[in-house]
């Protein structure tokens, strides 16, 4: 029996939409610990870990581990039927082909279930080992949002340079050429509008726009987002979920041919 | 020119 409940379902649409940009489907892997997904885009360049830690849900239970395939855009229809403030419950049986999400209003009066019809999908795992970045950025995610969307304007790719002063973000193409410099920040008034570097290296990364404006759409999840940096390796962007867990996407780099 | 890499050029299959 696997069943977790989540008490504002806003918590599961934000979370669905940071991914199915990039994923038509995926694996919810399902354990004791909590909810895993991992899984690469279609061209192999990006990919999404997904992390919701048993202790964030309202209720969790899961006494077999289960490998739950989903179509995203199925699901996607599924949660645009829950209202912000239903709670959500996620329930499947053991070996079951099938999961259903149950939404409740706040005062008990509409209760909803959805049944979906789960997928068999091969699952390429990747192991991601682990890495001392030269760089790491944190800044608020609106921020850096605004940055991909302005500059995917001016070119298909995003160069980021990183030093001990700051970040810059440049593109370049047809129209001309267009730079964004960050300072980090002096004194912190909020911390959640502060720029702050750590930087064991200057670095300088060619990333592709377009997989970028993918993960901003994780920006709704929390207020500041980590990018982790080291030169010709791939890039990651974290968004932390508050009190559960965190997407983290990986973004392979664009290197000189 | 920039090239696309792969991220199975830097990550292993488990």
């Amino acid at each position: 029996m696997f069943e977790a409940r989540l008490s504002s379902a806003t918590t599961l649409k934000k979370v669905l939409d940071a991914i199915k940009d990039l994923l038509n489907e995926a694996t919810f892997d399902c354990n004791d610990s909590g909810i895993q997904l991992q899984a690469m885009d279609n061209s192999h360049v990006s990919l999404v870990s997904l992390t919701l830690r048993a202790d964030g849900f309202d209720k969790y239970r899961c006494d077999r581990n289960l490998s739950m395939g989903m179509n995203l855009g199925s699901m996607a229809k599924i949660m645009k039927c829950a209202n912000n403030d239903d709670t959500v419950t996620m329930k499947a049986q053991d070996n079951a082909d099938t999961v259903v999400f149950m939404f409740e209003s706040q005062n008990q009066e509409k209760v909803s279930d959805y049944e979906m019809k789960l997928m068999n999908l091969d699952q390429e795992h990747l192991g991601i080992p682990e890495t001392d970045y030269a760089c790491i950025v944190r800044m608020p995610a609106m921020e850096f949002a605004r940055i991909c969307r302005d500059l995917s304007q001016f070119g298909e790719s995003l160069v980021i340079c990183c030093t001990k002063e700051g970040v810059k973000f440049s593109a370049s193409g047809d129209v001309g050429s267009a730079n964004i410099k960050l300072a980090q920040t002096t004194s912190v008034d909020k911390e959640e509008e502060a720029v702050i570097i750590e930087m064991q290296e200057p670095v300088t990364l060619t990333f592709a726009c377009r997989y970028l404006n993918s993960f901003t759409k994780a920006t709704p999840l929390t207020n500041q987002v980590q990018l982790s940096m080291s030169m010709d390796v791939p890039l990651v962007v974290e968004y932390r979920i508050q009190d559960i867990g965190h997407v983290r996407y990986y973004l392979a780099p664009k290197i000189e041919d | 020119y920039m090239k696309q890499t792969s991220l199975k050029s830097f990550f292993s299959f488990t």
